[in-house]
């Protein structure tokens, strides 16, 4: 807990393959 | 450097080149240290950098030439502060952080405004028990408020720009706010109200622009209106 690190790169490369904006 | 020694030197209030050295060299701990070396810049370390990123944005003519090169590099920090669960939540914690990254959002400095928008739009797919891209919404609004012009015309305006790199960064923007959306009504009224302030006439030029990024942006916005359309 606390130690999950590149969160924020994650969020981006889903966010630029357009993963992120999938229907769940 | 330890991370208090960063803390005791943004505490002095540098000015310029010094502040710049001192952030990239921050930015360069805030990456690639452990997350216990996050932790020990902890909170005194995020408001500092806060306050700082406030005083460049309120009093530009006391920061007259590295404002700019140093508030990017503040952005950049945030990024890497936050790139962990610890610094992430943070960030959230704090009241400043999103207000302040929005303040940030500024068509005049695209290479630093595709930084801030692309953070933005990470912190709005975030799942978080507070909707965060209502408050990243909000604090969109309130800053168009207080400037008196339409909300979203920064992003518009960044759309207008030459660099693609921003055009993709302000079409995620666009596409993580009103995907975010629960109610139909709230897509479809962001929607509109992008489209009638502008984004129509965008959209037709850029969908000419033969790029692999852009195209998944413009994908998922058509992809989206189509569903909304569907459902209504």
């Amino acid at each position: 807990e606390g130690d999950e690190t590149g969160i924020m790169d994650d969020l981006m490369e889903a966010l630029q393959s357009g993963a992120a904006f999938r229907r769940k | 450097r330890s991370a208090m020694m960063y803390i005791q030197e943004l505490r002095m209030e540098p000015r310029d080149t010094q502040l710049l050295g001192c952030l990239e060299s921050l930015r360069v701990s805030l990456n690639n240290n452990p997350v216990s070396w996050v932790q020990n810049f902890g909170d005194e370390g995020l408001a500092l950098l806060l306050n700082i990123m406030r005083k460049i944005q309120e009093e530009k003519d006391e920061y007259p030439n590295m404002g700019v090169k140093c508030q990017h590099e503040i952005v950049r920090c945030l990024k890497a502060f936050m790139n962990n669960k610890y610094g992430l939540k943070a960030m959230l914690t704090s009241a400043e952080g999103i207000p302040l990254l929005v303040r940030a959002i500024n068509p005049r400095v695209p290479h630093m405004m595709v930084d801030v928008v692309k953070l933005l739009s990470a912190i709005c797919i975030l799942e978080h028990p507070d909707n965060l891209h209502e408050r990243v919404l909000e604090a969109i609004t309130e800053e168009a408020e207080k400037q008196d012009i339409e909300r979203f015309q920064p992003l518009l305006s960044g759309m207008n720009k030459p660099n693609i790199g921003l055009k993709n960064g302000c079409m995620q923007l666009i596409n993580a706010l009103i995907s975010q959306g629960e109610e139909l009504d709230y897509r479809i009224h962001i929607r509109s109200e992008l489209l009638r302030l502008g984004l129509r006439d965008l959209l037709t030029e850029i969908r000419t622009i033969e790029n692999e990024e852009l195209r998944v942006q413009l994908s998922v916005f058509d992809d989206q209106a189509e569903d909304d359309s569907e459902e209504l």
